[in-house]
């Protein structure tokens, strides 16, 4: 229904407002019905200005800038309906150092209401969790799941097969 | 309603039964490029009532079936359990856990079951449906597909917040 | 045939004239989120003779001028130069360098030079295209970009074989 | 003409399968023409194995499987037909420490005849290069090129504009 989109929408635009200028530290951002008159139709406009920049289009952002816009949007849609669970696969996998503190900082302020399941080969990322799962392939073509202590985060390449054997 | 454990038994690369136990908070999955951590997430959406293959990265849908290594031959059928954590009773069972169970045979046939009833795929999507927790576009996030919502035409876009309406 | 220096002044986020000299072996350039790396690699992409703005990440071909910052005003144009090793002749003209400059006013109005000499842009990619160093699909990949040749269909895949033949 | 494009094909294909097993450490690789009779319109087919792996479609690999066999076809075209430079943005996004290696021992391999120009956020890759260039935006909204020593990389957070101020 109408009222029930735009109630929706309202709430979804403050999140992102207030998400955006948490992860950018700054700037603004706003996402717009493209056809105020015609609500149930009517496409989306996103409009994001990292601090310090000009306003441009969303395609001449960065690729991190992009993923931290991206992440920044649906986290607001999450906070108006919260989903049990969030589950996200190397969506890090764009961000520097700085920006992946900041995104894994955000995670923590939803984790109270959702449960949240994240891959990434990012040694913070690592850091950030209450748990960690190995995931390795030591008969190859073979799964199979393994503990990882959070020592090991730092003390072994993770990624190499043999090390997780 | 948080996720407490999946199953996986064939499906994809995992062979063996395997079982990962999840809790409240944070869980991050890791591990080498190519060992099995995006088929967890392939799981899950397929438990969830996923129908395309090309979305589980697949040509068919039998591509889930385990088939083969090095060492194994390939196995008959894939089945994977997903286990809810239902003290809230958003589901509508009164049971504190709810078990979706999905398995797929290499003959193409397909069976179903809640809490090891047998059902079809439409009384899954359909609990599923008002919880929030079904197969929406904002608490799952594919690997590389995280700028979608910024790439997608105002209109695809559009669906992510009916979602959330 | 190799690059020997890159200068931009007002191409997109280089509002102040920047110069990048490369030898030979392997260069890394590294940085925060949205600093400009990428803009570098439009950068040459422009100067070879680019066309689609949207392959340079804008709306309009107008986007790769400088447009302002929180302390700066747009600037009037964008203007770049690569400079190439020519002691090996691969370029048909008769200088150890090879400078090729191109710029772009917010009129619209466009200016091509080889070494200072104004000339066109089709005189610029007819230079390029027998050196194996122009705009063709595999000496230079974009960000996110790597996959393509995956994910094309075979028809286009041939484009890049046909490229190389 | 037929007898070129052909002997392009059997080149960049042996090179492809050559380059294949050394970026995976074994396994198996090819490129078919879909159309055989038909050499001047065919698509082109990929066919890739990991070791210990059973044959399936390229759409199953995992993101750094399919970046890797990426990696290798481009290679393959580029030996083929060498390009005097090479600019690579990010290629290395999806790759795990262990593939990032064997990423940056190939490009070894060709700089004997062409100049890369990589950019990265990894440490690893940084490491490997001959030169580093920084570039960072102490002025919010201006690019600013830096010059970055090889002690920085470990030392510092280069991500971090304030640290490369
Ligand atoms: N039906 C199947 N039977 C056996 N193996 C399969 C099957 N389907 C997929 N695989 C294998 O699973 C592997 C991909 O696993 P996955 O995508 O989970 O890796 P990943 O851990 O996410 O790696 P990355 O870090 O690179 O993203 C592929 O090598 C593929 O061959
Ligand atoms: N015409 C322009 N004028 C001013 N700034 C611009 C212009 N065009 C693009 N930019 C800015 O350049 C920035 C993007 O730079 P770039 O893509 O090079 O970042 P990057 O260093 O590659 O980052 P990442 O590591 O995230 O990929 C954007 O923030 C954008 O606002
Ligand atoms: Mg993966
Ligand atoms: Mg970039």
């Amino acid at each position: 229904s109408v009222t029930r989109f735009n109630a929706t929408f309202a709430q979804v635009r403050e999140n992102f407002v207030e998400l955006f200028r948490k992860l950018f530290g700054g700037g603004k951002a706003d996402i717009v019905l493209l056809n105020p008159e015609d609500v149930l139709e009517s496409g989306i406009e996103i409009i994001a200005r990292p601090p310090g920049k000009e306003p441009c289009s969303i395609s001449l952002l960065s690729g991190g800038e992009k993923t931290m816009t991206a992440v920044a949007l649906l986290m607001a849609v999450f906070r108006s309906k919260p989903s049990p669970y969030c589950i996200l696969d190397e969506v890090d996998a764009a961000l520097d150092e700085a920006n992946n503190q900041r995104f894994n900082s955000l995670v923590q302020e939803f984790v109270k209401d959702s449960q949240f399941i994240i891959i990434s080969h990012s040694k913070r990322t690592m850091s950030a969790a209450d748990v960690l799962y190995g995931v390795t392939m030591q008969e190859p073509g073979v799964s199979k799941k393994i503990s990882v202590r959070f020592s090991d985060v730092h003390n072994i390449n993770l990624d190499d097969p043999a090390a997780l054997a | 309603m948080q996720i407490k454990k999946l199953e996986l038994f064939g499906f994809k690369s995992f062979a063996d039964r395997t079982e990962f136990v999840f809790d409240r908070g944070v869980t991050c999955i890791v591990g080498p490029n190519g060992c099995g951590k995006s088929n967890v997430v392939d799981a899950v959406k397929w438990i969830l009532g996923e129908q395309s293959a090309k979305s589980l990265r697949g040509q068919e849908m039998l591509d889930v079936v385990f088939n083969g290594s090095a060492n194994r031959h390939p196995l008959g059928f894939a089945e994977a359990t997903l286990t809810f954590d239902n003290t809230s009773r958003r589901l509508p069972l009164d049971q504190a856990e709810v078990a979706v169970t999905r398995r797929l045979y290499r003959s193409g046939e397909s069976e179903y079951m809640i809490n090891r009833q047998s059902c079809r795929l439409k009384d899954i999507r359909e609990m599923m449906m008002d919880t929030g927790a079904g197969l929406n576009a904002y608490s799952l996030v594919e690997q590389g597909r995280v700028e979608v919502l910024l790439q997608s035409n105002p209109q695809e876009r559009r669906a992510v917040f009916e979602e959330a309406a």
